[in-house]
């Protein structure tokens, strides 16, 4: 998968 | 969350706590390039304006505006309480230059066509080069504070240690990133040269200064 899935990081 | 993520994250806040600290005791931002510490404040503005809009965790929230607020902290104690000390003669890097470009980049490649998403795009590929200022100025005056390379090192060893953690979340999550990847390692690999003078000259407890 190339999609992101929201952004959890910081 | 994996161990790397999670002292990636610590390595950044006690980058960022390190900085404020030394401008603190020392009443003074003499070597710190003002121009890289409101490059990261943008950067951490764009890329946190989902706080608006998401929740993902405590920790999470937390740490975003824990990031914020000591960003903007150091911002003011460079360009207001502590000016005077400000080295602004040495701070000539044109952010223009990485700014513009940065901006058309995330414009051009990013996952969603859509304003909050441009903003994250282009906080992470910011993120990239903001440091670019910051090593400039040392470059121009031939050496750093201890405590600047300190600095320097954990800001570096965070997006080294997000590095690993990517890997991990692709073996383990099937995570995968492409934007943030490709420039975390632009970005760690900026570092790379400054790296190798902290273990060869800082470690060894000399003073970070390069031959004329």
């Amino acid at each position: 998968t190339d999609k992101t899935v929201g952004h959890d990081e910081l | 969350m994996n161990i790397f993520r999670l002292t990636g994250d610590l390595s950044h806040l006690a980058a960022i706590i390190i900085l404020l600290l030394k401008i603190w005791k020392s009443r003074s931002c003499a070597g710190i390039s003002g121009k890289s510490q409101i490059l990261f404040a943008m950067v951490f503005t764009t890329r946190y304006l989902d706080l608006l809009t998401a929740y993902i965790s405590l920790y999470n929230t937390s740490m975003k505006i824990i990031y914020i607020g000591c960003s903007y902290a150091t911002v003011y104690l460079i360009y207001a309480k502590f000016k005077a000390t400000y080295d602004g003669n040495h701070d000539t890097f044109r952010v223009e230059f990485l700014v513009v470009p940065v901006g058309g980049l995330s414009f051009l490649v990013n996952h969603d066509f859509s304003p909050l998403e441009i903003l994250w795009t282009f906080s992470i590929y910011l993120e990239a080069v903001a440091i670019l200022p910051q090593l400039f100025m040392i470059s121009k005056t031939g050496e750093a504070e201890t405590i600047t390379t300190h600095y320097l090192f954990f800001l570096g060893l965070y997006r080294a240690l997000y590095l690993i953690n990517w890997v991990w979340r692709f073996y383990f999550e099937g995570f995968f990133d492409m934007i943030a990847i490709v420039a975390g390692v632009v970005q760690t690999i900026l570092y790379c040269d400054f790296f190798y003078l902290y273990v060869t000259k800082v470690l060894k407890g000399k003073k970070l200064s390069l031959p004329a």
